[in-house]
């Protein structure tokens, strides 16, 4: 009933104005010594996974890369059964990092792995 | 109380490769401390790091190493042998067994500094290939002469054989001082040469190898 929603179109467009509580990247610096891998990862002395947090707006914006599937089931959420949860924050896109370690034998690797840091969010 | 989880119940899932090198390599925490790599072959290794990561860790982009893996493998301890005379040959052993197989081969490298400069003289340094059932012994040429610092010399035809790959690699380092003798025998045991396997994991969740940036030939 596309009445109700224009109706209510206000309060949607407010929305959209990108609340603090709406699904972001935010940061987290973590430390190998917090990881208690320290004692063989000796690079890089900082890492930074961040994490995806907040609630998925009800109309996703298209900058949120969200499938139809979730738009979808925020409508159904919203229109027709609220036990249907909103999609939830995940990542969307990665980088990896590379890690300098020791191994058990005292020989030295350097590894290259991905999907180590999240640059982006989605909703799904 | 539950009796401990046998492992034939536990899901299949294949662990991580991170949460797998944290279980299959990682050193038993007892104790243990990343002190234990030190010296030259820490510093090559921490040079190379920088020159691929930045201080978080992301790969610098066209300047990738051109894998995924660089495993450094120092040689087994052989008992140091005593100058005779001007001469220095020291017996190097490097084992490769127990490679994992996801990781394959791209190219091998030992890195030694074919000049040392000492209080009144200067080390002259070469490494030999000692000659094994398959592979004539020869003197090994470094890609590049730096005057000063590490020279790479090419061992990746040394390390594939026809079988498969080989189970260790036997050099000799060999060192002539040049000039006047020293009060004391000079410490080349310091800076043993070592070897660098460049390998590609082809594990998931390793990042793919960038193709290696194209080298101006001079």
């Amino acid at each position: 009933d596309t009445g109700t929603l224009a109706y209510d179109l206000p309060s949607y467009l407010r929305e959209q104005g990108g609340d603090k509580s709406d699904c972001s990247l935010r940061p987290f610096p973590v430390s190998f010594a917090q990881l208690g891998w320290d004692h063989w990862i000796i690079a890089p002395h900082r890492y930074n996974p961040r994490y995806c947090k907040g609630a998925c707006p009800r109309l996703l914006r298209y900058d949120y890369h969200a499938p139809n599937h979730a738009v979808v089931q925020s409508f159904v959420h919203q229109l027709v059964d609220a036990n249907v949860p909103r999609p939830s924050c995940v990542p969307y896109r990665y980088s990896p990092i590379s890690v300098l370690m020791i191994e058990r034998d005292g020989g030295i690797l350097y590894k290259e792995y991905e999907n180590m840091i999240a640059e982006s969010c989605t909703c799904r | 109380n539950q009796s401990p989880l046998s492992p034939g119940s536990l899901p299949a899932i294949p662990a991580l490769p991170l949460l797998q090198a944290l279980q299959l390599r990682a050193p038993g925490s007892q104790g243990w401390r990343a002190g234990s790599a030190s010296g030259h072959p820490l510093r090559y290794m921490l040079n190379l790091y920088r020159r691929a990561a930045d201080h978080e860790g992301r790969p610098r982009h066209g300047r990738s190493l051109g894998t995924n893996t660089v495993r450094l493998v120092q040689a087994s301890s052989h008992r140091d042998q005593p100058w005779a005379g001007r001469w220095y040959v020291q017996p190097l052993t490097y084992h490769l067994e127990g490679q994992p197989e996801a990781e394959h081969l791209l190219r091998a490298t030992v890195v030694y500094l074919p000049s040392l400069l000492l209080a009144h003289s200067r080390l002259l340094c070469a490494l030999e290939l000692v000659a094994t059932g398959e592979a004539p012994g020869l003197l090994l040429n470094p890609a590049t002469r730096p005057r000063h610092g590490w020279a790479e010399a090419d061992v990746t035809p040394y390390l594939v054989l026809g079988n498969g790959s080989v189970g260790s690699l036997v050099l000799r380092h060999v060192c002539v001082r040049a000039g006047r003798a020293e009060g004391h025998d000079a410490p080349v045991a310091l800076s043993h040469p070592f070897l660098l396997l460049y390998l590609n994991d082809t594990r998931a969740g390793l990042a793919p190898p960038v193709a290696e940036p194209r080298r101006h030939r001079r």
